[in-house]
């Protein structure tokens, strides 16, 4: 048992890869959360092929992401109130991932950075999920929390679209939620963000989200300054939280309502203040 | 209020498009950061006022009822709850809903009993390990290495719960000779 965390919904444990695997007890719905790096396009700004990933747009250098090589480790702590796998991928990249005894959700709380740029090579950090629904190039991400809106990988609905960028060009904003459905097996899965990030579905049944970047060079769009972000002399780190949510689509009203209640409770989270308080024994306070 | 118009100068200034999307420039971040910590520090006043008032406490604890904003609990630290062996955690819901959530608070200690100021319940605890990537976070000056973890439930639309945290000692067992 202290290879993996379940519950009556999920199995979650570390593969031989380094690679996160979700396991759906009673649907035949998994998922294998891993984390990945592009490499920031360099050019000189002279014209717009020559342009530089940067703060204004992202612009990978490769046609795919690299893998992390796994270095790292996972430890389980299982108790009366939540379960947690402490997942390192490396010295700066790390993850919590957690489930709670009364919530149907998995949470992962990521840790990225400081991003090394020794090599002097700018980094762009995602997480990818994929899982085996088929999605026919479709996913869904929402408009500032409005209407969830349809995105179909290498298409525009309103002119024919030629990518010369097939990676960001398909890429969209992510405020609060990305969405996979197969519509066959009248799966869902969906990943709730806490902060507005970038998206995409390269892939049919996967999604990934951009959580970190660290570049070495200005996008000659106006910042006129790489975002090349450090504190304390050292690069920026950033954490921040994803929800994994997802299952048969049933009872869409109820599947509706619960993913909006995630959704507002991890964007308007409560807040948690401290008072001190004059205490000799804890049964006196009334 | 005079300590409101801290948070008005910050709405204002925030609403640019940098503000929003993170295009901004180093030293204009930096900037963004001060504002926002000043206006979160100049507003500890009013909170305390406002959840003094809802809940009772400031009349029944006379002037010494003070809330602590915790800004870092997004990497596991708060100067206050790390440094007392005793203290009320104040959960605030900003939604317009009953929600109920779990809490997580950084601490030192490693066996903790809380106890909810409403309803007098003993939610069940349970201490979790902050990682090692966060506590080594560059920057981070905390000596918390655990978090307690339990749930609030029901807190109201726009309304409090009070939990009292305190450290569980450890009873000295004697053993008896045989």
């Amino acid at each position: 048992s202290a290879s993996f965390i379940s519950n009556q919904l999920y199995n979650i444990s570390v593969n031989t890869d380094g690679d996160l695997t979700v396991h759906w007890n009673k649907q035949n719905m998994n998922v294998v959360q891993s984390f990945h790096y592009y490499i920031g396009a360099e050019g000189n700004n002279k014209n717009f092929i020559n342009r530089s990933s940067g703060a204004y747009i992202f612009r990978p250098k490769e046609l795919s992401a690299r893998n992390f090589a796994y270095s790292g480790s996972y430890k389980i702590y299982k108790g009366p109130v939540v379960q947690e796998l402490h997942h390192t991928i490396n010295d700066w990249v790390s993850q919590v991932v957690r489930i709670y005894s009364e919530e149907q959700h998995i949470e992962f709380d990521w840790l990225v950075g400081p991003i090394p740029i020794k090599d002097k090579i700018g980094k762009e950090i995602v997480t990818r999920y994929s899982s085996n629904l088929q999605t026919d190039k479709t996913f869904y991400t929402d408009s500032n929390g409005r209407e969830m809106l349809k995105r179909v990988r290498n298409y525009r609905p309103t002119w024919n679209l030629e990518l010369m960028e097939p990676i960001s060009g398909n890429y969209y904003p992510v405020t609060s939620k990305i969405t996979l459905k197969d519509e066959k097996k009248q799966l869902k899965l969906n990943v709730l963000v806490d902060r507005a990030q970038g998206g995409s579905s390269l892939e049919d049944g996967d999604f990934e989200l951009m959580l970190h970047r660290r570049l070495l060079k200005d996008d000659a769009f106006g910042v006129n300054e790489a975002l090349n972000e450090t504190a304390f002399g050292e690069g920026l780190v950033v954490r921040g939280t994803h929800y994994l949510f997802g299952g048969k689509v049933k009872n869409m009203d109820t599947f509706v309502l619960k993913e909006k209640e995630l959704a507002l409770k991890l964007a308007l989270h409560p807040w948690i203040l401290g008072a001190s308080v004059n205490l000799t024994n804890i049964e006196n306070i009334s | 209020d005079e300590s409101l118009e801290y948070f008005r100068e910050a709405m204002g200034v925030m609403q640019h498009h940098d503000a929003v999307s993170g295009t901004e420039k180093q030293f204009v971040a930096n900037d963004y950061s001060r504002i926002l910590y000043e206006s979160m520090d100049h507003a500890g006043e009013i909170i305390s006022k406002a959840i003094g008032k809802w809940s009772g406490m400031e009349s029944s604890t006379a002037a010494s009822f003070k809330i602590f904003t915790c800004l870092q609990l997004n990497i596991s630290s708060c100067a206050f709850s790390e440094k007392s062996d005793t203290f009320m955690a104040v959960v605030y819901n900003p939604l317009s809903r009953p929600v109920s959530t779990y809490i997580r608070v950084p601490v030192q200690g490693n066996s903790y009993v809380v106890r909810s100021l409403i309803d007098g319940v003993y939610p069940t605890v349970q201490i979790v390990p902050i990682p090692e990537g966060v506590q080594k976070i560059p920057g981070r000056k905390s000596n918390a290495t655990n978090e307690v973890v339990f749930r609030a439930l029901d807190i109201p639309p726009f309304g409090i719960l009070a939990y009292a945290i305190a450290k569980k000692i450890q009873e000295n067992v004697v053993e008896q000779p045989q």
